[in-house]
């Protein structure tokens, strides 16, 4: 379902070009789960970025679902990402001035949802643990309770693919086993692609593949 | 050199009370190392947020230095904070316009020096893994290189006490384990009293007491 050629992606500072990421290949079955390890700076979020279409890459191609989306211009790739990808940011970024079941609601008025956004929103925050803490805006939440309206937001939408930035790095042990549940029985039961990056070797342990980068390139690719 | 009394901590919500800290009652001395671990939401950060003099408990007694803090005015908490505590932040908040070089460099102007403020700031990005991403602006950096801006920019200005809320939460092992090494040989070669909130045994393991917290209240203190 996600096929990468020699990906690049080439920051430009004035003069100063930082080689983000350079010539990754790599192939995501539907149905699979896998993870991105690599150590702070090698490149994760910027891979990440260009899978869940929220940036074009510099040169090389990315087909998702078979359709080439890495020449795309901004309205078409936010229209293939709202349908089709659930994604959980590194920082999170919430909308600051909503409760946490408002920004949880959110992809669901983007889907077109008229009715039973609310009921929805409730459910996905109950399933992350948040029942009692629905209308509390970010900056009156814990930084993992931040962590976990992120990751309910990413899957209020039934999404195909679930595009996880370090779901867990705030996390204590037993919440984080709780989050991982959770999008084992979604991949298990609905067959939803996952692709997480993780630095914890207990997360990736539960999935089926380590992706491996290091300074911008493919490093290792496999169990 | 710290000393607290049945702190206490409720944040209100319209008539909603949420009791984030209650009745907690801990003492660290000169030169420990500390670490606070407990769930998500337990009031940790709460609690470093009060012991930082970045904020005001609803009741109960914090001594720093054996001078009472709890009843200050901003003023005076924004001084002690200045001069005595390094905080590394949960969400690093850096200043998003300013590169990693001006923002280690802040506390610097704050304490009054008036030379040698862009060599420390080098020096300090430089023992965290950054020198060569200096000038970069936090959207410019990973999420593991801006924690460890900030972690630099705590540590910058030598402070008698360093409180690092889950300062390798974005961090892979390697990275983590620098930090780690970088804050224990701090704490071994000047005295720096350290407190650090971790959700990472391996981190927790290498301090000499932890505090645990559940629910706003004290669990459990000791190695
Ligand atoms: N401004 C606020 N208004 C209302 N409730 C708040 C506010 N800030 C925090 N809380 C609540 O207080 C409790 C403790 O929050 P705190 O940030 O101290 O948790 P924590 O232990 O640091 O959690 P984490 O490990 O997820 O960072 C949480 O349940 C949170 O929802
Ligand atoms: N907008 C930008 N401009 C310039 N350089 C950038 C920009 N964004 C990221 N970088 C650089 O690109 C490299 C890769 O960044 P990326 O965020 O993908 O790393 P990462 O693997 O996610 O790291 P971490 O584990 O710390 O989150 C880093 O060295 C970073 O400094
Ligand atoms: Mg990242
Ligand atoms: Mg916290």
């Amino acid at each position: 379902v996600i096929e990468t050629h020699n990906l690049c992606k080439v920051y430009k500072m004035g003069i100063v070009e930082v080689n983000a990421l350079c010539g990754v290949s790599i192939t995501v079955e539907r149905g699979e789960i896998v993870s991105i390890m690599g150590p702070s700076g090698s490149g994760k979020s910027t891979l990440m970025n260009l899978l869940g279409c929220l940036d074009r890459p510099t040169s090389g191609e990315y087909y998702l679902d078979g359709e080439l989306v890495s020449n795309l211009n901004d309205d078409q790739l936010a229209e293939i990402r709202n349908r089709k990808v659930g994604f959980v940011f590194q920082s999170f970024n919430l909308l600051p001035r909503m409760t946490a079941l408002a920004n949880v609601e959110l992809p669901l008025r983007y889907a077109g949802y008229r009715n039973g956004r609310t009921e929805r929103a409730r459910a996905a925050l109950e399933a992350v643990g948040l029942a009692d803490r629905i209308h509390h805006r970010p900056t009156e939440l814990s930084g993992g309770q931040q962590q976990r309206v992120a990751i309910a937001r990413a899957l209020v939408n039934d999404p195909a693919i679930l595009m996880a930035d370090e779901p867990t790095g705030n996390l204590d042990s037993k919440s984080g086993k709780e989050i991982m549940e959770l999008i084992l029985k979604l991949n298990q039961e609905r067959g939803t692609t996952v692709i997480i990056v993780t630095h914890d070797p207990n997360i990736a342990a539960q999935t089926q593949r380590v992706i491996r980068l290091r300074d911008g390139a493919l490093v290792e690719d496999g169990v």
